[in-house]
């Protein structure tokens, strides 16, 4: 309950030490409180709510990579490869969820298409991003006979399921960009540049890592406004009916596709960053033959 | 021979080392806002730089000199026991925007201390 890093009962007995007048006491612990959130990096002391979310890719990562870790935790299958070499010279790395208040999701004829923002304002101007990722969900498509248990997949989110998929085995296409700016007219569509593009298998439910470095560094260092992402999904086109509704709802990139709500939180696109703030030159990531 | 024998001991264990300090971070009321570790071991030295200073005291030349002069003048104080090597240590932690950040800390952990 202390309103700041320094615990109460500490503050108390250097008040009460009567070395100094109250007003010199106050003061130096309030310098010494300055000193403890700059040595975090933190504006304030953090107040959480309850309903926080530590994605579970953030705790294996810290498996993985913290230097007192035991890194027993093997790198997850689907962390993009350009994520762990950029591990290997970042010394922070930080997750973000998109403003959903901001997204904009369509779905039209096999594709789909949904528009993220991501909130990057608390990334100090001192870090400097060497490479990010945008993480997505990707529920494997069933057949009618068999509905997804979501807490099977959900618990085993970075690694493929073992659920039996019935469909076709079609394999879907998705594309991430970088939007530019406001669509021309008001049913267009926004400018973008591609960032990242994959063809996917949908007979596995795993997260996709997508390559979004180029933007977000951009963003970070001011050099380009934030417009946001978009990703774009094709699917396999099926002549509508459910089989083509189920197609378009397994990528999880809207809270509306996802059936279970409570899993959601740990379901919903990740953008993660990698980044160093020049602060020491220990890194998160050291390959085996280094250590 | 055996009293002197237990002072020696004795003073040996007075000399400055490295102590174990295990902080838990639910003891500063940080555990609110940091997911792992729970704690860490950050250890702390502590102890007497004698004269004369013995070579695995890890001191640096003026130490050496400090407390050659101490022991004539005792005006002068001793050398200090202090870190002389640290190490980081990563935290996984919500910020005050609720982001949850992993991170390096650098000299967080004493690896090592000396005279100095």
């Amino acid at each position: 309950g202390a309103a700041g890093l320094i615990p109460e009962v500490g503050r108390r007995k250097y008040s009460e030490s009567g070395k100094q007048s109250p007003e010199q006491s106050e003061n130096f612990l309030n310098e010494f409180e300055l000193r403890l959130l700059n040595m975090f990096g933190l504006k304030r002391r953090p107040n959480p709510s309850r309903q926080a979310v530590v994605p579970q890719y953030m705790v294996d990562l810290y498996h993985m990579h913290s230097v007192n870790g035991d890194h027993s935790t093997k790198r997850p299958r689907s962390m993009g490869r350009h994520a762990e070499r950029a591990a290997s010279k970042a010394n922070t790395i930080r997750s973000f969820h998109h403003e959903e208040s901001m997204e904009a999701l369509a779905s039209l004829k096999g594709r789909t298409t949904q528009q993220f923002f991501f909130n990057l304002t608390s990334i100090p101007g001192e870090e400097l991003i060497t490479s990010a990722e945008l993480r997505v969900y990707r529920d494997q498509v069933l057949g009618a006979t068999a509905a997804p248990t979501s807490n099977t997949s959900y618990n085993r989110s970075n690694s493929s399921s073992t659920k039996t998929s019935t469909s076709a085995g079609g394999i879907h296409r998705i594309n991430v960009y970088e939007v530019f700016g406001a669509p021309a007219s008001p049913r267009g569509e926004p400018l973008t540049r591609l960032l990242d593009t994959r063809l996917v298998q949908d007979s596995l439910s795993r997260w996709e890592s997508f390559d979004v470095s180029p933007a977000v560094s951009q963003w970070a260092s001011g050099g380009r406004h934030n417009h946001g992402f978009m990703v774009e999904v094709f699917h396999p086109y099926t002549q509508g009916g459910e089989e083509a509704q189920r197609q378009s709802r397994h990528i999880r990139v809207s809270r509306s596709l996802h059936e279970d709500q409570d899993s959601w939180p740990q379901a919903r696109p990740l953008l993660v960053t990698y980044s160093h703030d020049g602060r020491g030159n220990a890194v998160l990531h050291r390959d085996k033959r280094q250590a | 021979a055996g009293h002197r024998k237990q002072r020696r001991k004795h003073q040996h264990k007075a000399n400055c080392r490295r102590h174990e300090l295990d902080v838990d971070f639910s003891e500063v009321g940080w555990n609110e806002w940091i997911v792992a570790p729970p704690g860490y071991h950050a250890f702390y030295c502590h102890g007497v730089c004698p004269f004369p200073l013995a070579d695995h005291l890890n001191s640096t030349n003026h130490a050496i000199v400090q407390t050659l002069v101490n022991s004539v003048n005792s005006n002068i104080p001793r050398a200090c026991c202090v870190p002389t090597e640290l190490s980081p240590i990563s935290l996984l932690y919500l910020d005050e925007y609720e982001k949850v950040i992993l991170k390096n800390y650098q000299d967080m952990v004493v690896e090592g201390c000396g005279c100095r």
